[in-house]
């Protein structure tokens, strides 16, 4: 799965998540990538976010719009993306990421897999990563 | 239970996050590749955001990037299904109005997610799925490609190891990752 969410200068959001999928899936299996409220949401009052993982799980517990749920009880982006996976890996055992960002501009990368590639770029700074504790910092101007 | 994380500040600007997908490991051969076409993808994004453009532009084209990366699992490089095919999925959603576009198991196109961001547009629909996907994606002049485009020398030794380990699929397959 591969996935992305944007902040713009008129303080619009939105996200955009593609395919992933299990290797020797059964014919016809569709995980949570095209899912509207799993793969991925975005709503200009809280934020946009896109998932990764273990597709069933991610569908069962709707994984990107609970992440935003939390961000509307006023829980901080890395709380909610934490509750939610959290949430995700105590019912199902399903394990995954997700990036969000919320409308005021925090963002964070969140995962419970072992490792999960990411990126994000905020006031030109490039930061990007893939294992937890690893993160290369650039600048773009 | 730990997880890990990185965090942004908290004014508000131009932002772009992305990611390449929940990993097991990645081998150290293929990391510089993987940290090039995330941070690629990142700069696509924040680039189109720089010249104005919106944020369902910005994650268009950042998925873009990582769809045409054999790298990553989507577009090329996508997993074969039971059959040795490529299924893929996609759904874009604008935060402004909550308009939202999906396609799923649609075959034989290079970039699915901007499949996804034309059922948002042209048509009345969320989610249109398979041959009318496909339809559809004729219909909008979208060339067809050959789904060896799609397929890598990675993705077939995963189907062959898979197969090999595995036997077909089970339906209590591992709770872990996609």
């Amino acid at each position: 799965t591969v996935g992305a969410v944007a902040l713009d200068c008129k303080g619009n959001v939105a996200y955009a998540t593609s395919t992933g999928g299990i290797v020797n899936k059964m014919v016809g299996r569709v995980g949570d990538s095209p899912c509207i409220g799993a793969g991925g949401y975005a709503d200009n009052n809280l934020g946009a976010v896109s998932t990764t993982g273990h597709g069933e799980s991610i569908l069962k517990v709707n994984l990107a719009r609970l992440a935003l749920f939390h961000i509307e009880q006023g829980k901080t982006v890395d709380e909610a993306a934490e509750l939610a996976l959290n949430y995700m890996k105590s019912k199902l055992k399903g394990l995954g990421g997700l990036i969000l960002v919320s409308k005021t501009g925090d963002w964070v990368a969140k995962w419970t897999s072992a490792s999960m590639p990411w990126a994000a770029v905020k006031n030109g700074k490039l930061q990007a990563g893939i294992d937890i504790c690893e993160t290369r910092t650039r600048d773009l101007h | 239970m730990a997880a890990a994380s990185a965090r942004g500040s908290i004014d508000v600007s131009l932002v772009v996050v992305v990611h390449g997908g929940g990993a097991s490991n990645i081998s150290a051969d293929r990391k510089e590749r993987v940290h090039e076409g995330i941070a690629r993808a990142a700069t696509e994004g924040y680039n189109i955001l720089k010249a104005g453009g919106s944020a369902i532009d910005a994650v268009e084209g950042a998925v873009i990037v990582l769809e045409k990366d054999p790298e990553f699992n989507a577009g090329c490089g996508s997993v074969l299904n039971a059959k040795g095919d490529v299924e893929m999925d996609a759904s874009i959603m604008d935060g402004k109005d909550l308009s939202a576009g999906a396609v799923s198991a649609v075959r034989c196109i290079e970039n699915p997610i901007k499949l996804a961001r034309l059922v948002m547009e042209k048509t009345p629909h969320c989610f249109l799925t398979g041959h009318g996907a496909e339809k559809f994606a004729a219909d909008m002049g979208i060339p067809e490609i050959p789904v060896e485009n799609l397929i890598t020398e990675r993705s077939k030794k995963h189907l062959e190891k898979e197969k090999l380990e595995k036997g077909a699929q089970r339906a209590d397959c591992p709770k872990n990752l996609g």
